[in-house]
Parts: structure tokens; C-alpha cells; sequence
């Protein structure tokens, strides 16, 4: 573990909490992608799963369990309680655009070819390109709710941060993950149109507002 | 072993 890293998970773990204090505190989940959620939700369970035969540590199983545990409870106040809320007519994106090139991939390039092996690669290109119903959703709507943009804000720069842990890694110990850092390097790269807004709007106390 | 460290991050 190194202090990249933490922040990078503190900051992911930050990014769920700052969801849910919105949909508690507005009880609505205006602006918040349905389809993102569910895939966040498909890939935690595809790659989270393995807590039950395969223990890192302690911090490890406490954090895949906080992320299925909440990534579930975002997706049922979503079907439930906060149905009526939801942007439906602005939440477009085609998820089996992405869902069936990420399973390809995974077919393609996996480390083995046993059967979590390949969810674990799935999980990975999924995630990489999972938030793109959010960011077609703020496209559409032009304009987001400021605490909707400290959620991807966070949600970005624990990708961000993940790389330079890698780069990190890779010099003090060797460490190599080439899935993980094509999918990480794609996956920060989306961020980079709504980081512009973000830096230059909404931290200097203005709507985030597209251009 | 090889296996024990594979996939330690999140």
C-alpha cells in the first residue's frame, strides 16, 4: 500500500458517500445515471466476489464489501423509493455498446483462462467505460447539480490517482498489470472534458454549466 | 506464491 493508492480508494470510497448524502438530502437521484449505476454495480459483484475464497487483507475485504454492499443499496433506492426522480428521458446511452465490447475484450485478454480470471477483466474494461451513460446524461441535460459534480469529481480522481500508484509501483517493486493500465488510462481519459468544467467552473463557486 | 499477490488492489 502505498499513500497514491489510499487516497485513491479513500477518494472512491468519498465518491459513494457524497452520492448517497445527495440522494438522502434531495431525496432524488436527478442527474444520476441509472444504467451507470447498474453497471458499477455489475462490475463490483464481477470482480468483488472473490472476497469469499480469496483474502488480501483486512482493508481489502472491508472495501469490496463496502462497494457491493452500497453500489446495491444505490441501485435498489433507484428502483424503489426514488424511482419517480429518476432522469429516464435523459438516461440514453446505449449500455450494450459497452457491456458486450467489454465482454469481447475479456475473452480476448484475460491473465488465465479460468472463469474469474475472465470476470476479473471484464469487471476492469467495464468499469473503464461504465460511466459513460452519466457523462451522455450531463451532456444532455447541459448542466449538474454541484454536489453531482464533487461525485464524479472524486470518482475521477481515484482513477487519476491510480495511475500514478502504478507508476509508483511499477519503480519500487516491478509491479505490472497491463489490463488494468490500458482500462485505467481509458477510463481517466473520459474524465478529462469534465475535469476543464470542473476546475474551471464549479471550484471557483459557479454552475456546472456545458458550454 | 505467484497467485496470493495477484489482484490486490481494488
Amino acid at each position: 500500500m502505498n499513500i497514491f493508492r489510499l487516497v485513491a480508494d479513500l477518494l472512491h470510497l468519498a465518491s459513494i458517500v457524497i452520492l448517497l448524502i445527495k440522494m438522502y438530502a434531495t431525496n432524488s437521484c436527478s442527474g444520476i445515471s441509472f444504467k451507470t449505476q447498474v453497471l458499477y454495480l455489475a462490475v463490483f459483484i464481477a470482480r468483488y466476489l472473490d472476497v469469499f475464497w480469496h483474502f488480501v487483507s483486512v482493508y481489502n475485504t472491508f472495501m469490496k464489501v463496502f462497494f457491493i454492499a452500497t453500489a446495491s443499496g444505490v441501485v435498489w433506492a433507484m428502483l424503489g423509493p426514488l424511482k419517480d426522480s429518476r432522469s429516464k428521458s435523459l438516461d440514453t446511452f446505449r449500455w450494450e455498446f459497452i457491456v458486450a465490447p467489454s465482454a469481447l475484450l475479456a475473452i480476448i485478454f484475460h491473465d488465465r483462462f479460468t472463469v474469474t480470471e475472465i470476470f476479473w477483466s471484464f469487471s476492469v474494461f467495464l468499469e473503464a467505460v461504465a460511466i459513460l451513460p452519466q457523462l451522455h446524461l450531463l451532456q444532455q441535460s447541459g448542466e449538474a447539480e454541484t454536489i453531482t459534480t464533487h461525485y464524479l469529481a472524486a470518482l475521477g480522481g481515484y482513477r487519476a490517482l491510480y495511475l500514478v500508484n502504478w507508476i509508483y509501483r511499477y519503480f519500487t517493486e516491478g509491479y505490472v498489470d497491463v489490463i488494468a493500465w490500458c482500462a485505467g488510462l481509458v477510463q481517466t481519459a473520459l474524465y478529462c472534458d469534465f475535469f476543464y468544467v470542473y476546475f474551471t467552473r464549479v471550484l471557483q463557486g459557479r454552475r456546472f454549466a456545458l458550454p | 506464491k505467484e497467485e496470493d499477490v495477484k489482484h490486490d488492489e481494488l
